[in-house]
This record gives structure tokens, C-alpha cells and sequence, in this order.
């Protein structure tokens, strides 16, 4: 006779680790690593505060495979009665707002403690102090995995005597320094190019010092939270945005809670498809509120998502970034205009670097980056990687494989829809493979004139 | 100042639907009919019972892009008191025990009608009549996604007239067959191959009706539940075991709880690592219990897990499958002993085939199964593809590329550690991996035999 119950979202990400990243000691160590540094970066850079970032990796002096990881960062730090569950209650974030910011599930740092709990046993240490607060607060914490709520093992708080702000995370998991070592370096060098704002050191368990200065003080405008556009919203979104809006009229609810609507676009969207102005949603029936989704997807006259709210890297640095790393002889970099995603603003940024010291092969490398977080592995069921292996025909840009070209792909937005929690791949969404193509196809055009230029300059020298 | 708050678990999938598989109207409209004929098929073949499934897919006549799913199957049926959890609560499944079946998580059901009420709105309907029952019962369920909860619309029961048993499912969803039919087709075939037993019937949207007749009458013992192996027992699981456990002594705890300890094996293994086989395990310290974990790990004692739980496809089903779908010269097939991963049994199938009808091709063409589930998207991200394609020198088996050769994978065990809730790649698990590659070695060997003998007697003709 079947057994039938329900486990809380704790037990359920602790049975099934490897969703989340963490497949062997080795993944477990480069995904932790990672986890607390997005984390360190959206306290900071989201913020408008240059970021000084320290992580420390050790091995333990007795117990084999056992590693302590260590982030400090200077951001904005956790209200202390937020820190529990922050580190102990799994799906609870303070990113679940429309805003592009690398963390969005809620899980990451649980999945830290919850590794470390499992294959060590020892709490996770926090230790914050919030801007303007006057004390640095200490915790220790476990996870109660079979009720997803954090256990509190040592609290205690203390006078502030510097304008110190920021958080320290340490924790102690099993790992692998052997294997993960050429990918944790490899993603912290990655962020670094896009972030040259930051300040990032890391030492490693061989002794070693990264050192990542930054090399300007000016950091780019902070994201907003924004509303959601009224493109691809599906039924259950507009029922929620009903439910909790206030808007007391079809016409005031359109313009308060969605971006690229004002006062005439709603009043002409209405009249085009025979709603009442004056109608409150909350009365809609099940077939006016399908046929107002079905409206607000195809209406065409919305405003186009503006990219103010969106932080991209900016085509500029790309072309620095890729400078510094490749050392090619052309490099090209294209932002786009933002495009819509299921209520969701998008921004595809395309960088292209060819000849110069890159190696040729017989694949364009491929740098993946998603709202500025740099993706290493499962790279070919990204859809970047259909998009420049299969959608473009190189050869029509005059590229023959093998050749020395290295694509850059940066996705930012208030949604990336990741293909895993790991955050390792993006998903096959339509509207994303045909921005990607786009733009490639607009820095592939700037390689096929620079190479037809250099051809006739080489066939002139000839003569 | 971040707003923190908790999301439900549907929330979250519902947030996050490309994370199970449901990225684009195509993928979803696959992953709808292999979550419920995935159901199907544990509903009957784990249970003794010969399948007979039907699955229908129709255009909905006036909205465009809506499809209509029904999966009718002659399984156990579902107690009517847990169908609205079974199909409305995130998290809630009868497969959370230690047995091999096709679904682990307790999201899949949930995710079709999830992503039905965004797309469509609709009520997912269910008809049900558990074995033995003398009604059949019927519901249309909708989640409340913010709490987690099942909506239920209708329900209804009636004296059942006949000995049917079994469930359909029904749902309305938004898809795109004409992008998707070649995968859901390419999927049912793959499923039918290693499920002889079953007869499996499908109807298309454009009206071709895939029939796949049972040519067996004898269904393989179907898997049983077991207990975990204590090989690669982490802390977390030892303190749940020890919790729910009623042994009041360590030596009772020890042959209860796992698979593998007998009185003698206890005996042993505690007087090697020096505990009291009297001491309730209840009373162990932090450090006792990272003792015993420890101790558990290593000790190469316990006796190696027995196979008779499982339920593998078998060698020479694997030869016939293959030789039916790809008519080759040379097949061959091994079925290896079983390995723990994590305190769960695992077995690993390897088939291969060569020549024949088969198209040469650059790399061996893969076949993917886990648990009996055909594997076909995230190829280059699982674990078999990079045993076949990084870790196998061809040549040293007599194979250059282009060559016509095809790799069965086949994996099945109490857990299949996959690196998404969608079921579609492998992660790297060491233990898997080195399977996996000592089968291809196995059964590569008797292809290099092959190869050679076949050589010696064209050389012998030719003379
Ligand atoms: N170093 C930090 N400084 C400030 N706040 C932090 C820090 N680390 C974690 N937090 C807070 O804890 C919350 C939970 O972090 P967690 O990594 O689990 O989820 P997330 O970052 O919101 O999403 P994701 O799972 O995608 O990483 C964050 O939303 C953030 O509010
Ligand atoms: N056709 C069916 N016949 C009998 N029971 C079913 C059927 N479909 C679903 N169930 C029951 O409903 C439960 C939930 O199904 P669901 O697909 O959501 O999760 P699961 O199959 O347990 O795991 P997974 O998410 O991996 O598919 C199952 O565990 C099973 O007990
Ligand atoms: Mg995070
Ligand atoms: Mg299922």
C-alpha cells in the first residue's frame, strides 16, 4: 500500500543536493564558494557600495576533506531578526522583488549550511552589522530539516566601535581543493572582469592570494525594482496582482501596477478591446480574466520595457574586459534594447574578440555571464551555446574552423529563467536564443568587415 | 531596505517553472505527457500489474495553442482521500521511500496542472478507482499557489459496475506539437522498448494513432522497498534514522535500520571502532555521532547490496531493444553488480550496438535511461556522455569515427541523483561514472573481438 506524505522544501533540497549544484565534494566546494560571493556582491553593488570582498578557503588542520569557507564582504548587512531564517529557512530571500540582482531563489545560502550540516556537522557562523546600526551581531545556526526553520545554537550582539557594516560568513564543509581548484579561481576572475569596481581577494588552501584591485571607483547605477510589464503575464500573475493591488478601477489597477502603461495607453488598450474603465477586477469572471491576459499579451502599443531599472554590463567594458583577458587583434561589443520575457525586462549584451593571442579551435569560445554571474559549466544545453553553434553560419563572417574567436554573452534582467537551481545554464526561451542571435549576428558583421578590410590591406602589401 | 519574506514551495515552482523542464510551450506540452505516463507506468508495472495506457492529445477547437492531455491507465488507482494533495500540493508523493520508481520528487503531477492553470486556467479532472474499491471517484483540482493547499472545484463518486481500476488524468494546457511532436513520439517509442510488457496507445493532434502491443506476458518482480545501505550514510540521515528508529540498543539499531548488517557484521564492526553494542544511540554526543558516520563510511565489511530489490531492464531485453530499433550486426549488453551511492543501491546497464542499419556518425549515438525513463534533452551534460565521449578511447577498441555505433546507458536504484526536477541528465557522481565506464569497457571489448574476427575472416576470403 503506497505510502503517501509531504516533506518540507529542506528535506526536500536535502535529499536532492545535486539539483542545486551539489553532485561531489569537488562541485559542492566551487558552488558554495560561489553562492556566498553573489550573495557578498548583491549586498554591495546593488546598493551603491563598492564592494571589498574577502574569502578565505583552509584546509581543516585534522579532519580530511574538510574545508572552511570564509566571505566577508562590506555590504549592507542582515537585520538581525532576518538572519536566522536568511541562513535557516529554505525559499526565504529578500530577492523575490522584481529587481535584477544575481540571487533570486532564496536557497542558495541554505544549500551552504545544509551541505556543511551534512557532511560536517558544525552550524554556520554569521556575523553582521546592518548600515547605521550600532552593533555587530553574531550567530551560530543549523537547519531543522524536517520543518524548514532555522536552530539558533549561539546568539550574541556587541557595541559597534569603527562605522564597520557589512557581514562575515564561515563554514565548514567537505570538499575537494584538487578538483575544484582551476574552476573556483577560473569564476573569480570571470567576476572580477565585470565587476572592475570591486575589490575581491581570495586566499586559497595552497597558500595562494588572488588579488582582484579595482580599477575604477565609479559603479554603475544601482538596479530598481520595478513592475512587471504587461507582456506574457499569464492568468495566476494577474489574478495575484488583482488580489493584492489596491486599485479600486480596471483603469487605475492597469496603470499602478505594470511598467509602460500611463493614462492614454490604457484608456485606448480598454476602448480596442471593450473593457469598462470603471470596473473593479476583483469582479471579473474566470472568461474576462482570460481574455484580459489574453489582451495585455498581444496589444501590441504598450510602451517597450525602459532599461533603466536593469544594470548592464555596458558594451564598453565588455570590449575592456575581453581586451584584458584574450589580448585579440578585434574586439566588438553590442548592448540591446530591453525586450519583454514573461512580464520580465531583459537586456542581451553580445561581446566578440577574434586573432591576437587567442588559440584557435574548432568551437568559438564561449563566456557566459548572467545578471553579471559568470557560468561555467553545462555549457552546451545553454541556449547561448545553440545560438553559436547552431543558428549562425560562421562561415558567411569569413570565419573557417579552426579559428581564434571567443563569444561573450551577458543575460541580465529581473528573471533569468535558469535551467537549474545551480544556476549553471539558461533555458531554451524563444525571446532570449532570438536576442542572442541578433546581436551576434551584429558583432559578426563588424568581423566580416574588419576581416574583408584586413584581406585587401594584406593583398594590397602583396602588390 | 530588502523587503525578506517566505514563498510557498508552489510558489516557487511556479516562479520558476523552467527549472522543471517547462521553459517553452513545446517543452512543456513533452513534459506534461511524460510527468503523467510517468505516473502511469509506477502506478502499474511497480505494483504487478501489466499496463495498459492510453494517451490522448488534442487541439482544443477554438483557442489557438491549447491542448487537451488525457493519460488513462489500469494502475492502482489513488485512495480518494489523498487525491487532492496527490495533484494540488507541491511536495506530496507515495514514491518518498526507498524503492525504485520513475518519480522521486513529489512535483510532476503538480507542475502539469501548475502550469495548465497559468496557461489555460482550467481545472485539472482526475477519475480514479483504487483496486478493491467499489466506487470511482472524480475531482477537479486547481493549487492555491500561495499556501501550498488544493482547490477543489467538484468531486464526485458512484458505484463502480465493473472490475476497472486505474486512473485518468485530464488537463488543458498551452503547447506547441508541431514543435514537440517528434520528441513526445521519440519518447513513447524509447519508454515501449524497455517496457514490453505494456501496451501503450497514443492519439495525436493530427490524428496518427502510435500503437505499441505487449509481445510479453511476464512482468519483471517488481522493485521492493529496502533499507539504506550504511555505505555513504551522511550525519543528517544518521540523526533522522536514529530518531525514528524504536531499537533500543546500537546492535539493534544497526541490523534494523540497513540493509546489509547481519548480528555477526554488527559485532564486528563495533568492536573494530570500539562501541558498546548495549549504548542507545539515542545518547550519542555530536562527536560520537561524526565517530559513527565516519566508522560507517569506511568499514569495507557490510555486505555488498543485493540486487534483488531492483529492477533492472536486463541484458537480454537491452540486446533485443536494440536490435529491434536499430537493426545492427553486433549487439551486446551487461548488467552490473550493485554499487551504493549514498546509502542507495544502484545498478548500471550497459548495451551497445554496431553497424547494420546504423549511420555512421561522428560520435557514438547515446541512449539515456534512468529508472526506465528514456532520457532525451541535456545530453552533453550527463554524466554518460562524458564516460562515452571523454573517458573511452575508441581506437583502442577498433573504432574510428565516422563509425555506426550506438551506447545504451541505462542506471536505475532507489535515488537517480539528476541534475534537474525535469529528469533529464545525470549529474557526475563518481560512483555512477566509473560504473558506466567499466560496463562500456566490458561490452567495448566484445566489440573489439568482433571487429577482429570479422577482419580475420575478410583477409581470409580474400585470399
Ligand atoms: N552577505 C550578505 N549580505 C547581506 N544579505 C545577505 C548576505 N547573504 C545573504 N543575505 C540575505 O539572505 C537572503 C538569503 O540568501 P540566499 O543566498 O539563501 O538566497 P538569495 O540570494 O535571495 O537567492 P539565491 O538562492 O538565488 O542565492 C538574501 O536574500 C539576502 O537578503
Ligand atoms: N496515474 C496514477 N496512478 C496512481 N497514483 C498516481 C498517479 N498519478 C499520480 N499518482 C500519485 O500521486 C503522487 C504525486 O505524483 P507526482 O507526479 O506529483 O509525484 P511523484 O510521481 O511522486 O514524483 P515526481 O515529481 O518525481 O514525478 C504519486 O506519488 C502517486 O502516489
Ligand atoms: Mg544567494
Ligand atoms: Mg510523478
Amino acid at each position: 500500500v503506497e505510502k503517501f506524505k509531504s516533506i518540507s522544501p529542506a528535506e526536500f533540497f536535502y535529499r536532492n543536493k545535486e539539483i542545486a549544484g551539489f553532485s561531489n565534494p569537488a562541485r559542492a566546494l566551487y558552488q558554495s564558494v560561489r553562492e556566498l560571493l553573489e550573495n557578498a556582491l548583491d549586498a554591495t553593488d546593488a546598493h551603491g557600495i563598492l564592494p571589498d570582498i574577502e574569502i578565505t578557503i583552509t584546509r581543516d588542520k585534522s579532519k580530511s576533506f574538510v574545508y572552511r569557507i570564509t566571505v566577508k564582504d562590506n555590504g549592507i548587512g542582515i537585520p538581525p531578526h532576518y538572519v536566522p531564517d536568511a541562513f535557516g529557512r529554505v525559499l526565504f530571500s529578500s530577492k523575490y522583488v522584481l529587481r535584477q540582482t544575481r540571487g533570486m531563489f532564496g536557497l542558495g545560502a541554505k544549500m551552504v549550511v545544509l551541505y556543511g550540516q551534512m557532511t560536517v556537522g558544525e552550524p554556520v557562523e554569521i556575523i553582521t552589522s546592518p548600515i547605521g546600526s550600532r552593533r555587530v551581531y553574531a550567530f551560530k545556526i543549523m537547519i531543522d530539516i524536517k520543518e524548514n526553520k532555522p536552530i539558533v545554537l549561539y546568539k550574541a550582539s556587541w557595541p559597534k566601535n569603527s562605522d564597520w557594516h557589512g557581514t562575515i560568513v564561515r563554514v565548514a564543509i567537505e570538499g575537494d581543493w584538487g578538483r575544484a581548484r582551476q574552476r573556483v579561481i577560473e569564476y573569480v576572475r570571470r567576476t572580477a572582469i565585470v565587476t572592475p569596481y570591486a575589490n575581491i581577494v581570495m586566499l586559497t588552501p595552497d597558500n595562494e592570494v588572488y588579488v582582484y584591485r579595482r580599477v575604477t571607483e565609479s559603479l554603475p547605477p544601482p538596479p530598481r525594482e520595478t513592475k512587471p510589464h504587461p507582456h506574457g503575464i499569464d492568468l495566476e500573475m494577474l489574478k495575484m496582482l488583482i488580489k493584492s493591488s489596491d486599485a479600486k478601477t480596471l483603469e487605475e489597477f492597469l496603470i499602478k501596477e505594470f511598467q509602460g502603461v500611463g493614462k492614454v495607453t490604457a484608456e485606448r488598450f480598454m476602448r480596442q478591446y471593450g473593457f469598462d474603465p470603471n470596473r473593479d477586477p476583483r469582479t471579473f469572471t474566470q472568461e474576462e480574466l482570460e481574455k484580459l491576459a489574453k489582451a495585455l499579451k498581444e496589444y501590441s502599443e504598450f510602451r517597450a520595457p525602459r532599461a533603466d531599472h536593469l544594470s548592464p554590463i555596458g558594451a564598453e567594458l565588455i570590449k575592456l574586459g575581453l581586451q584584458a583577458i584574450l589580448k585579440p587583434e578585434f574586439v566588438e561589443a553590442v548592448t540591446r534594447k530591453p525586450v519583454v520575457y514573461e512580464g520580465h525586462a531583459l537586456i542581451v549584451e553580445v561581446g566578440l574578440a577574434y586573432g591576437g593571442a587567442i588559440p584557435p579551435s574548432d568551437h568559438p569560445i564561449l563566456l557566459r555571464y548572467a545578471n553579471k554571474i559568470p557560468l561555467l559549466y553545462d555549457e552546451k544545453s545553454d541556449v547561448s551555446w545553440k545560438v553559436v553553434a547552431e543558428n549562425i553560419d560562421w562561415s558567411y563572417y569569413g570565419i573557417q574552423f579552426p579559428a581564434p574567436l571567443a563569444i561573450l554573452v551577458h543575460v541580465c534582467g529581473t528573471k533569468i529563467p535558469y535551467k537549474g537551481v545551480g544556476k549553471e545554464s539558461i533555458a531554451d526561451v524563444p525571446v532570449i536564443e532570438s536576442e542572442i542571435e541578433n546581436g551576434l549576428r551584429q558583432v559578426a558583421r563588424a568581423l566580416k568587415a574588419y576581416l574583408a578590410k584586413k584581406r585587401r590591406e594584406e593583398e594590397l602589401q602583396r602588390k
